[in-house]
């Protein structure tokens, strides 16, 4: 995979509770009332995951997947769009230097988020399948240790499961720019929460002035493949108030075997 | 031999696209499908130093040297590939996901992909009406040699056919798949697994969103070079 040498990924000790349970705001929650413990109706949380993933996690519905406890666990279009609206909560330590930049990234929300870090909200646009990158530089605390609260809102249009059932239930998914499986296909039932979460990697990068997005590798042939060419297009970020004067390298090593590498 | 090194200036507050004087390779180790040799990988390092500061950002991508073409024969109406110039006979897999509840890992994945490895497969398509796939997905299909056909996020039964007809124009926020659909390709784009992109599972997008993304996925015209010798016409792979 792409690696940020830089990257720290958040996937323990995060906490959850629905959000009709919990009396606190986002700007609360991370500043003067943050949740310290999985007691209810704040959860042990899955994250990378989903809300229902995270509550058969904590055996608060049973696991959908055997016999027909799928039934037993409410429909979102029975239950109301809060019933799995969720907070996902949890605290991260970094501490910068002089000239360093930190952003917050989501590989993956499902299907919109309010962030919250240290009392300041951030609202990520909608769409499952895009990546959110917040500089959050300037709102660290300076001893380095923050709180973040992230409240998940299911898909606009989570649609209603027909008694008959079918593929793709009555279609309102397909409104949204998100997986269409979950009304249930000819191979799995409904997902009650459409897969509402924060289902892939969270994360912090930190950086100097400069970053580095998203390098494109392509490679052009000649002459039946003895020679080739390697291009190399990024794209370069300086988040600093001067021209930053850089040497921008790359390097090509040919990995052998796992992790030896030939130089 | 294969290092580069560029001296450049970016301007306070903004963002650049910056491309770095092509690397020559000799003979390289090219990356084929399971079955057809060896899946060579090699690790692309990129680094910026700042002056007066030091290092200020790194990247890495373990990349293959590999040409991947396709097209609908004629006579058979079927989409015949080649790899590296040798066509290749396509042994397929149907993927839809990992887990139904998105409990997805990278150990899940070695296993899951590895067996298709084993079960003699060379490519994985990814159904429409399930996910873009996760770049670790994508590095275990780069080991294992899996070509992989991603589609994106439009089916037949929920995008314009079934009965009644659903959602025939596709998605309400054309702009928002499209701002989706760009941000996967540059999440996805340097795994050398990556065959096909597909618009949609027994459907074909909207056309607005169709042309859009035949236009965003089109080989660059500055690939199509014609060699100084004239021998050969450079593709992008």
């Amino acid at each position: 995979m792409a690696e940020q040498h830089r990257k720290t990924v958040l996937d323990s000790g995060w906490l959850a509770a629905r959000s009709t349970e919990v009396q606190f705001t986002g700007i609360q929650l991370t500043t003067t009332h943050p949740p310290t413990s999985p007691t209810s109706p704040w959860m042990q949380a899955l994250v990378p995951g989903t809300v229902l993933g995270t509550l058969v996690k904590n055996k608060v519905v049973p696991d959908p997947f055997y016999g027909l406890q799928n039934e037993d666990i409410v429909d979102i279009a029975d239950s109301g769009r809060d019933y799995y609206t969720f907070w996902f909560f949890t605290t991260f330590d970094c501490k910068l230097s002089i000239n360093q930049h930190c952003d917050l990234n989501f590989r993956g929300i499902n299907y919109y988020a309010d962030v919250y870090l240290n009392g300041h909200e951030i609202t990520l646009p909608k769409g499952m399948f895009r990546r959110h990158s917040i500089d959050v530089t300037d709102i660290l605390h300076p001893d380095g240790s923050n709180l973040l609260a992230v409240l998940v809102h299911p898909p606009d249009h989570p649609g209603r499961i027909p008694p008959e059932g079918g593929q793709g239930g009555d279609h309102e998914i397909g409104k949204d720019v998100a997986t269409q499986y979950v009304e249930g296909w000819d191979w799995i039932a409904p997902i009650r929460d459409r897969n509402t979460g924060i289902w892939d990697e969270v994360s912090i990068s930190v950086t100097g002035p400069v970053k580095i997005i998203d390098p494109h590798l392509v490679s052009s042939f000649f002459d039946n493949y003895e020679r080739a060419y390697l291009h190399t297009t990024t794209e370069l970020e300086n988040k600093s108030s001067w021209t930053a004067e850089c040497s921008l390298s790359i390097q090509v090593i040919m990995e052998l075997e796992d992790n030896i590498c030939l130089v | 031999e294969h290092v580069e090194t560029q001296y450049l200036s970016v301007p306070a507050n903004s963002r650049v696209q910056y491309t770095f004087p092509e690397l020559f390779f000799y003979k390289p180790n090219l990356w084929w499908p399971n079955g057809m040799g060896k899946q060579s990988l090699y690790n692309v390092i990129i680094n910026i130093d700042v002056k007066e500061y030091g290092e200020s950002d790194s990247w890495s991508h373990l990349f293959g040297f590999r040409k991947i073409e396709s097209h609908i024969d004629d006579a058979t109406g079927g989409r015949l590939f080649k790899v590296n110039g040798e066509p290749i006979f396509i042994r397929g897999g149907n993927w839809i996901l990992s887990d139904g509840l998105l409990r997805l890992s990278k150990k899940r994945y070695n296993a899951d992909i590895k067996f298709h490895a084993d079960m003699n497969l060379n490519m994985i398509r990814c159904w429409g009406g399930g996910l873009a796939e996760r770049p670790e997905f994508y590095h275990y299909c780069d080991y294992y040699g899996l070509l992989v056909w991603q589609e994106f996020w439009i089916t037949g039964d929920v995008d314009g056919r079934g009965d009644p007809i659903s959602n025939p124009n596709g998605p309400l926020d054309h702009d928002l798949f499209l701002f989706c659909a760009r941000d996967t390709v540059k999440l996805l784009r340097n795994h050398p697994s990556l065959a096909l992109w597909v618009g949609g599972n027994e459907q074909t997008p909207p056309d607005d969103i169709n042309t859009a993304l035949k236009n965003d996925l089109r080989l660059h015209p500055w690939f199509e070079t014609v060699d100084e010798t004239n021998k050969s016409v450079g593709h992008l792979s």
